[in-house]
């Protein structure tokens, strides 16, 4: 309880300072391998075409492979490993955003660690909150865990372009985010092939 | 590190236990979606044709899905919800095997909550663990996730008919595994179409 309440705290502070320097920021959570990375290289990309300077902190259990496909877009990244916890803290970023000069970005987006339980009890202090999913997952995970779809801003059902390989209804998943949180928003995208990421950006509020 | 010490020790107890009665368990881990309850049903229904008896249970974070999906096969099962937690403990193991007839079961499988780090450290009792992926989560999923596929006894590798779709080379996978894990076992199968679930029954030396 004494933790949740520390980050609670971090996170106030957080969102002051990232206020301060006019940053917009954005905690990316999501399931393992739905598809996280792949659409913050896209954003990132689609931003530098109207000169907007994004940057990245990016959380791992191990490894530093999120990392250099981020860096490969020459943006100011930082990389957390977090062992044996399955989700980032506030106080991971307060040291992750030491490393990154803020006067030189307009877009922090933060990219979580893989899970849909822990990372819901860890704001981080960003503006909004993300849960991406994918349909390769089953059409019952927005049902299985209704906290995470509760308190995120914005959910994201990506990979929509193989939705019937895997049996997945996308209706199906719709319908239960609607009962969870009706007046959320919910983007349907296909990231492989760019299909719903200006929805996305508009969702966001970037622009 | 009291709470791990208490599950390991619950965990000799329940090893004890399900010996006594003579049944072979299961402690079937591994990412969100990844494949775990087809498989279980899948492998139910290949070992009722053989003659035996499967029972299991499932945990999930919320929802009585999968629970619906197995008990449908007319087996004993017990739904476990586990709320905040991302991981089956051994106490929760205990109560619910209290509500099957052990006498009456040869093989147990238990459905751990979808996840790649917490489930890593607290063992079940059971006689091998197994963790299951996806081709869908990325081939980077085995390299980044060292310690649940150090301890696991078996990795399968689910889902190889869609790997093209997400521009995933299985053999990078096979790669890191083997890096990881040298002399472990790696099945690879396509849960949806029957394929490798016998090298599976193999491998867990069920018969
Ligand atoms: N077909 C298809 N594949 C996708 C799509 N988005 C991502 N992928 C693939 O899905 C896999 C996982 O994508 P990542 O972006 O690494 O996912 P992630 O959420 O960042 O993964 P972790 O950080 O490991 O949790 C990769 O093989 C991508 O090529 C999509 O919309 N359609
Ligand atoms: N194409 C294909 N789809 C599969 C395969 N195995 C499972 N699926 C599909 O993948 C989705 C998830 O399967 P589940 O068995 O529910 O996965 P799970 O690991 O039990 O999911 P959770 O319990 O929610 O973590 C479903 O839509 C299945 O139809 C496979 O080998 N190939
Ligand atoms: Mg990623
Ligand atoms: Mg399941
Ligand atoms: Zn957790
Ligand atoms: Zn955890």
């Amino acid at each position: 309880k004494d933790i949740l309440e520390a980050n609670r705290r971090a996170a106030v502070e957080m969102s002051e300072r990232l206020r301060e320097h006019s940053v917009k920021s954005y905690d990316f959570m999501g399931s393992i391998g739905s598809g996280k990375t792949t659409i913050i290289e896209k954003l990132v990309e689609m931003l530098k075409k109207k000169n907007i300077k994004a940057a990245a902190v990016v959380g791992d259990v191990a490894g530093d492979d999120d990392y250099r496909r981020i860096k490969a877009h020459g943006i100011q990244v930082e990389n957390v490993n977090t062992g044996k916890e399955c989700h980032l803290d506030c106080h991971l970023i307060e040291h992750a955003i030491e490393h990154i000069d803020l006067d030189e970005v307009d877009v922090l987006f933060i990219e979580n660690v893989g899970n849909l339980v822990c990372p819901a009890d860890f704001p981080l202090g960003t503006e909004k909150r993300i849960v991406i999913i994918s349909t390769t997952e089953g059409d019952d995970i927005i049902r299985k865990h209704p906290v995470i779809f509760t308190i995120a801003d914005i959910a994201v059902l990506n990979k929509v372009d193989i939705a019937e390989y895997v049996d997945v209804d996308v209706n199906v998943m719709v319908g239960d985010y609607r009962r969870i949180k009706p007046h959320g928003k919910l983007t349907l995208t296909d990231a492989k092939h760019d299909v719903g990421l200006d929805e996305l950006i508009d969702a966001l509020e970037i622009l």
